[in-house]
């Protein structure tokens, strides 16, 4: 936050764009104000009311050079934009400098308004800069794809730190009734319009719901795999890291490591000798090495030898001593040979056939220790590995010393 | 010494007026401590940024000033 963290205090706040940018449509541009916006209030119980006359709270314009305060833009390049924390005059107000090229979508010829207004706004509303890579506060521009974006958790915790969370908290709900495509705004979300025209903005809003408490009972998990020695939960946009160097879960956003990757997985499983980690979610796959997402993806899940019947995967995980990835679909799960790089006859099989007492479908699948692990709902079940029999049922957020 | 290059004064400049702005970097031209003040802004800067504190200004330095960026200081208090 700023010196002495100055923040709105009420919760209904005013804002309202003085005049456009001519490299935007006008109604692009109020879908990226609108959208940035609603990154916050998700996340906060603010609430954006837009104002087309009168004094607003923020007051967002376009200005090339001197502008009427004491940070002149700098023509193109260098300085994009600045905003002032919450106050009354200039303050909460957010300019964004004329002679960049201001574009919808995320390009190398101009710079993504959406992505450059959230920064701008979370200025508006009290919050500083941030010195963690990735994050939305963080100083410095980064392109990226920002479909399906979500807030870093650096920036969910600088903004509660303000404001609080939202008043309604809803728990996320299991994999098992949820799909995983972004959840129809509420009208307490969305930005309201104050106008004399009521014209309705379209939007298409990312919602970022709260992360499930670490030993909550009834918690599920979309996806596990290792990675360079640790495990990593996947939750929606969250993660939960459970590390061998430290005692304490360390809870991520996908998006701190993996940008493109923010909306989440179905499955994912570890190569550990070829460092990778592949991911899947719905038709599609990629690899990734560290946090360097390799070229070339995402693939769709043909590509290992699926037919075009298996539209996505449940679960999937490596056997490190036999080299066999097992893909897990429905009831039935397919056997991968990674060096050959196809999948072996005599598959599907059910997998209540092989793996003793496990008659269900299977949310996630880990492989630790000589044993797998397989998650379906908030229980897992713990299965030998060589004779493939069931040792134990344990609660699925055993991991995190609950 | 030898003869600085125009893209080290350059360079310099572009240094300069980056920590001014952001980093609250103040040129004090009859200071015997010039040097150790920009130093000491720079440190600053590599710190928040993650770069090597060497209080140099290495090429990873330059390459972080040249970026395009907020305007917003990120050290400075707003009055």
């Amino acid at each position: 936050t700023f010196p002495l963290s100055p923040r709105w205090k009420k919760e209904d706040v005013t804002y309202r764009i003085l005049n456009y940018t001519p490299d935007m449509l006008q109604s692009d541009v109020e879908e990226a104000i609108a959208k940035a916006l609603q990154l916050w209030s998700s996340v906060t119980p603010l609430r954006f009311t837009r104002l087309y006359t009168g004094q607003a709270d923020i007051m967002i314009s376009f200005a090339a050079g001197y502008h009427g305060d004491f940070y002149s833009f700098d023509g193109p390049g260098g300085t994009l934009a600045h905003a002032y924390p919450p106050g009354n005059g200039i303050g909460g107000d957010a300019h964004f400098d004329e002679d960049e090229n201001w574009t919808k979508f995320t390009t190398y010829n101009g710079y993504n308004l959406f992505l450059v207004a959230a920064h701008e706004l979370g200025h508006s509303l009290g919050l500083g800069h941030s010195d963690v890579f990735g994050a939305l506060m963080y100083p410095i521009y980064m392109a990226k794809d920002t479909r399906d974006y979500r807030l870093p958790q650096d920036d969910i915790d600088g903004i509660q730190a303000l404001y609080g969370p939202p008043r309604e908290s809803p728990a996320l709900p299991t994999k098992a009734f949820a799909p995983q495509e972004p959840t129809e705004m509420t009208s307490a979300e969305a930005p309201t319009e104050v106008s004399p025209r009521e014209e309705p903005t379209e939007m298409t809003p990312s919602k970022t719901p709260t992360r499930p408490e670490d030993c909550d009972p009834h918690l599920t998990f979309d996806a596990i795999t290792t990675l360079r020695g640790e495990i990593l939960f996947f939750k929606g946009s969250y993660v939960w890291r459970k590390s061998p160097y430290f005692s304490d879960i360390e809870h991520d956003t996908i998006s701190s490591f993996w940008p493109p990757l923010a909306a989440g997985f179905d499955a994912a499983y570890e190569v550990d000798r070829k460092d990778r980690v592949v991911f899947f979610k719905d038709g599609q796959y990629w690899a990734v090495s560290g946090y360097r997402i390799e070229p070339g993806f995402p693939k769709p899940i043909q590509n290992l030898g699926f037919p075009t019947s298996v539209g996505k995967i449940d679960a999937a995980v490596h056997d490190q001593i036999t080299k066999k990835t097992y893909f897990f679909v429905g009831n039935k799960y397919w056997s991968f040979n990674e060096n050959t790089q196809s999948m072996e006859r005599g598959y599907p099989r059910k997998i209540a056939a092989d793996f003793q007492g496990i008659g269900h479908t299977v949310d996630a699948v880990l492989q630790k220790n000589g044993h797998f692990y397989f998650f379906h709902g908030s229980n897992q079940y713990e299965v030998d590995i060589k004779n493939k029999k069931l040792i134990r049922i344990m609660k699925s957020n055993s991991w995190f010393n609950c | 010494f030898p003869v600085v290059s125009e893209k080290e004064k350059e360079d310099m400049q572009l240094a300069k007026k980056y920590l001014q702005s952001f980093y609250d970097f103040k040129e004090e031209k009859n200071s015997l401590f010039k040097t150790k003040n920009l130093a000491n802004k720079i440190r600053e800067m590599q710190s928040f940024f993650g770069l090597e504190v060497t209080g140099e200004l290495n090429p990873e330095t330059l390459d972080i000033m040249k970026q395009p960026r907020c305007g917003i200081p990120d050290v400075r208090s707003y009055s």
